[in-house]
């Protein structure tokens, strides 16, 4: 017969059942040991006090084995009936019975597959974060980067502005044609310094 | 045999909620 | 006995086997056994007889107690009796631990995964909507740049 431990029974009350009522069932018979040697103790005191009994100690100590043998017997029957009623009905952890600390289990059944199921997207889940935390990371340094590109180009731009207003300033609407009548006129001068330089020599 | 039932449930009682914590917390600190 | 059914029940057998028990051990058998002694002193006889049975009793009760109090039997009978009470619309065997502390532990991780798995996809949800929105910027600021690099292209070609 195979022994059930009874360990859901045990989860719960802390000891196993059986071991209980093994206890109880030392203890009550060592309390019937003891009964019955206090019982045969009175009974041999009281016989020692009286005169010219005949009845001898031994003879005493029949008696008492042979009301404990009796009485062992339906100790021992009864203790069994008795066990038996407690591990069923008293000791007992039905079976349609769920611990609390187990209701877990049927609110989230839950198989291998679909265990490592889970832990997979879990872990596709971090590595996506992970790439989306880098790619922010990434636009984040381009966008500053951009700002420092920008304003660099702003101000080309705006030193490109600021060389066409210093030619409006002066004058110059249009850069290309005041340039070809500034190199004109440096022509006309370099002739007109020739000029004076080959008089200046006659001279 | 006995202590081995007896020590086996209180596992299965107190070690789900231990381990919990510790799993608890290495979530919260994969989340952190 | 008062107290939950379990408690009850614990103590009914417990009688009934003490009953039963003396019942068994009557007087009649106690003087039988002892009959020697039983004819010398018959009012003797039942005295010890009746402290016998009284101080059984009160020795097996003791210890039913003390089993009781160790065990903090009445409060575990008593929630033990509402968690069968709660349980008892239910006719198919529950939930038993299956042996292998790895298979009983995933129920128990399955809920805080869970949570976990919605955390790390609003976490994903909400930076991929952020980056989009960062994209989008950086998209702009790109052409932006290539616009100022063409102006800057044209300025200087009509220096040239």
């Amino acid at each position: 017969m195979s022994v059930d431990p009874m360990a859901y029974e045990a989860q719960f009350f802390g000891f196993t059942p059986q071991t209980c009522l093994l206890r109880v069932y030392i203890a009550f018979q060592d309390y019937l040991f003891e009964m019955m040697l206090v019982v045969e103790g009175v009974i041999l005191k009281k016989l020692d006090g009286i005169p010219g009994c005949n009845i001898s100690p031994s003879q005493i100590r029949k008696c008492t084995e042979k009301f404990l043998l009796f009485m062992k017997e339906h100790f021992d029957k009864l203790f069994g009936k008795m066990e038996e009623m407690l591990l069923q009905l008293v000791l007992n952890i039905p079976k349609n019975v769920l611990l609390p600390e187990d209701r877990v289990q049927e609110q989230y059944p839950c198989s291998r597959e679909q265990f490592q199921a889970l832990q997979e997207e879990l872990r596709q889940l971090q590595q996506q974060c992970r790439a989306e935390g880098a790619a922010g990371q990434a636009l984040r340094a381009e966008l500053e980067e951009q700002k420092v590109v920008r304003a660099e180009l702003e101000k080309i731009l705006e030193w490109f502005d600021g060389l066409e207003s210093v030619c409006r300033e002066h004058g110059t609407g249009n850069f290309k044609e005041s340039f070809a009548f500034l190199t004109q006129n440096s022509k006309k001068l370099q002739e007109v310094l020739k000029d004076v330089e080959e008089k200046s020599k006659k001279m | 045999f006995d202590e081995l039932i007896v020590e086996t449930a209180a596992r299965r009682k107190q070690w789900p909620k231990k381990i919990l914590v510790h799993a608890i917390q290495a979530m919260k600190a994969e989340q952190n | 006995a008062n107290g939950s059914g379990g408690a009850r029940l614990f103590a009914a057998v417990v009688d009934t086997f003490l009953e039963k028990l003396v019942a068994a051990g009557s007087y009649q058998r106690f003087a039988n056994c002892y009959r020697c002694f039983y004819d010398l002193q018959p009012q003797l006889t039942r005295s010890i007889y009746d402290q016998f049975v009284s101080q059984l009793q009160a020795s097996i009760q003791e210890e039913i107690q003390e089993v009781k109090n160790e065990g903090n039997l009445e409060r575990l009978f008593d929630s033990l009796d509402k968690i069968v009470e709660e349980a008892k619309e239910r006719e198919e065997p529950a939930w038993r631990p299956s042996g292998i502390p790895e298979e009983d532990m995933r129920s128990a991780l399955l809920p805080h995964l869970l949570k976990h798995r919605s955390h790390l996809r609003r976490l994903l949800r909400d930076r991929q909507q952020d980056n989009s929105k960062v994209a989008q910027c950086v998209l702009a600021g790109r052409d932006r740049i290539a616009e100022l690099q063409q102006l800057i292209q044209d300025r200087q070609q009509a220096w040239q």
